[in-house]
């Protein structure tokens, strides 16, 4: 069976697409069967990795709304364990007409219960709200991965984020757990990067990952040629650090 | 009488925060009343400027629940010529509560008509989303600015904003136009940005400020002292820029 991890941070632009995407593909080069799912309307990670989203169909929309068979949204990305569920504007709308239907939170869970079995681990890209398509993806999941910016305006989100995670864990996902706290954009030249990291640190204890994801150019240039920091640049500080993240998270997810 | 302006874009990590208060700041120090709004649940704004947004009462949500005056929501920010509307979490509320409420688009509009004519600009910061917080602040607006990240992942999310402008002023706000497009974060260094710097300007053409704001960490640490860039660090780059932006914009917005 699979273990389900959201990667999820209600401040916007911190890494969460890009933890998604070279997180996957790192387990993937592992030999792990990786399934991506997409879940923010911006279609980021879907871009990111495939070139033909405007031409999938069905994608994330249609099996949170039940209108398709989710096996049918799952498409292979072109690398060998990593497939993907796409997203686009659809999923925006999906927010609004859910408002008032039966079990609404749990549309995800249910969808990804058949295709469960046929990966190790699932990787849910949640976009930067605290709205029903962030609560879908913990409610749908075993753990969540928190990227955390090394800047001042993370600090601030963090007890809302903390809030969101216990309220789901009581109210509609009693065995959610916290993955990992993930420092991202770590700018060696500045000291406001380490101020900030020091304090997530002892706010979070041993929940933050020892990996710290350095700011690097090449992260921000790799989707942009659809690819993995492993395929656009495997020599990068980039490519470094997730393949120091995908080995942390194996160690703590590997049987003893 | 005053002219209300959102600053606002999806995409997350843009630079909208940041913009929204050291225009405001620059504007204010251009002896213009101005009142900045702080329509985002993560209250980033407020926290930016003043140091006791948790003792605020009401704040952003009383107004738009209609649950306070206004006018009890506006504080000082200590500065002449700014003053705040803040906001806190209560604000994600909001957005599940007002679904099926009558004229739920128009509430921060209402809220605002006796506000106006206090002040010559009020500016409103929105969250990254495209909610119903955001298609407020829009339904407000006279027009919008949008902070645009020299990215990739920016060029993504551009035909989405694009679409919901246009929904909005086709069904809401028919004087919404377009204040400008404001490249972000430029670097240097890195191709990256010059490659997007000239596909936003060959796609918005005229609307795109000749004004660019560099990347310069001390944007990014003014925050954590409650200070705007002005205060912070008056000859940093990122200061320069926003006085170019205040600039420019007055001469966009002054009689000819
Ligand atoms: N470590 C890094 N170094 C440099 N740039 C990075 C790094 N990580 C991400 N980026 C870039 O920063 C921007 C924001 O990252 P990303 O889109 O992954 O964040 P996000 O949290 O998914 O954003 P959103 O909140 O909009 O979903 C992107 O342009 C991305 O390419
Ligand atoms: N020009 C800049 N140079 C360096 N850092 C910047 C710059 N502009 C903003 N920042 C920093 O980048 C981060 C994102 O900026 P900001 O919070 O203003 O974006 P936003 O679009 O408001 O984010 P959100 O989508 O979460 O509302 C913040 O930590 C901010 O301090
Ligand atoms: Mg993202
Ligand atoms: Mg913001």
């Amino acid at each position: 069976s699979s273990k389900i991890i959201s990667i999820t941070n209600q401040k916007g632009g911190v890494g969460k697409t890009t933890t998604a995407i070279n997180l996957a593909a790192a387990l993937a080069a592992r030999l792990q069967d990786v399934l991506l799912v997409d879940l923010d309307g911006q279609g980021n990670a879907s871009g990111g990795l495939i070139r033909n989203k405007k031409d999938c169909y069905p994608t994330a929309y249609e099996i949170l709304m039940d209108k398709e068979d989710p096996a049918k949204a799952v498409y292979s990305t072109g690398r060998e364990f990593l497939d993907i569920i796409p997203a686009n504007d659809d999923l925006n709308g999906a927010k609004v007409e859910l408002v008032s239907a039966e079990g609404r939170e749990y549309r995800l869970k249910e969808a990804l219960q058949n295709l469960k079995n046929s990966y190790s681990y699932i990787i849910i890209d949640a976009p930067p709200s605290l709205d029903l398509l962030t609560v879908n993806a913990l409610a749908a999941s075993d753990s969540a991965i928190i990227p955390i910016q090394c800047e001042y305006y993370a600090l601030e989100g963090l007890s809302q984020l903390i809030n969101t995670l216990s309220m789901v864990k009581k109210g509609i996902n009693r065995s959610l757990e916290i993955e990992g706290v993930l420092l991202t954009m770590h700018d060696r030249r500045t000291s406001l990067s380490y101020q900030v990291m020091e304090n997530i640190r002892k706010h979070f204890k041993g929940a933050v990952y020892n990996t710290v994801i350095p700011r690097n150019v090449r992260l921000a240039e790799a989707p942009s040629f659809g690819k993995s920091i492993f395929e656009y640049d495997s020599e990068s500080a980039g490519a470094a650090a997730y393949n120091m993240l995908a080995d942390e998270f194996l160690r703590d997810n590997s049987p003893e």
